[in-house]
């Protein structure tokens, strides 16, 4: 199985 | 004050239609540098940045850097009344909460405007950094929305890898497997009809077609669109926009649980 990963484990918050 | 001049009214036609289904709503940013866009979808794996610049507008007055929340299927609601040829004008006020589009006919036989109600929106902006991608891949959009169509019949994830074979698009799903694979090809009449791949490292990484398909509503945008790869990092869709700018799409890897 695969699991998604979330945008925010490589981009920081301006 | 704000005042837009875009006299290819049907860019920010396609830019809605290429947008509105990822995200519900979000902040149109208005700077001297240009009119601009950054947006998540609601389950923050997908982002959508716009630029359009302010010198590809007819007349770009821009007083003070303004944001407008607007809900995407209204504003594609409100645009889908302008013709094809139109020319657009986006209007506002500091402290409005409206804007204003104004559709003209190319005679100017016609003109209408429409009042849309803006709305205030938490949005969390990311910093995405300068990143050097191990593969770069131009192809013509039409091939790529093609291959992320007929792929998401057969399974719901794709792998994306490249070699220097050329890039490999792979599947599976209940029924079977699929692998298309697409070498470099820059021997065509058109620059838009070439494949070209840059590699500097071999990339594989799996992603959601879902959002693929998503991304490939900007095909109308442009000829080509170029997917930048690298281990690690979010996939980048990017469809340049004539003389103005880009949409760019960003779509977080699966990793193996």
């Amino acid at each position: 199985t695969c699991k998604q990963q979330k945008l925010s484990a490589f981009f920081g918050c301006k | 004050m704000l005042e837009l001049r875009l006299v290819q009214g049907s860019l920010l036609k396609k830019v809605l239609e290429a947008t509105k289904d990822l995200v519900t709503d979000a902040n149109f940013d208005c700077s001297a540098t240009g009119f601009s866009l950054q947006a998540m979808d609601s389950s923050h794996v997908a982002l959508v940045a716009l630029l359009l610049r302010s010198e590809g507008f007819e007349h770009y007055r821009c007083d003070r850097n303004i944001s407008m929340g607007m809900n995407l299927n209204n504003m594609s609601k409100m645009l889908k009344c302008a013709g094809n040829d139109d020319i657009i004008t986006i209007k506002g006020d500091d402290g409005s909460d409206t804007v204003t589009f104004m559709f003209e006919s190319p005679n100017q036989d016609k003109i209408s405007d429409f009042e849309m109600k803006l709305m205030d929106i938490d949005s969390e902006h990311l910093g995405i950094p300068e990143a050097e991608y191990h593969a770069i891949v131009k192809m013509p959009s039409s091939e790529f929305q093609r291959i992320c169509k007929d792929l998401s019949s057969i399974g719901d994830t794709v792998v994306i890898s490249v070699t220097k074979e050329g890039v490999k698009f792979s599947t599976r799903g209940d029924i079977g497997t699929a692998n298309i694979v697409c070498r470099q090809n820059k021997t065509v009449d058109k620059p838009e009809e070439a494949t070209i791949i840059e590699m500097n490292e071999p990339v594989s990484l799996t992603f959601a077609l879902r959002y693929l398909n998503s991304f490939t509503k900007a095909t109308p945008l442009s000829e080509s669109v170029t997917v930048s790869l690298s281990s690690e990092l979010p996939v980048v869709v990017e469809y340049k926009i004539a003389d103005m700018g880009y949409i760019r799409f960003y779509l977080a890897p699966k990793i193996e649980d």
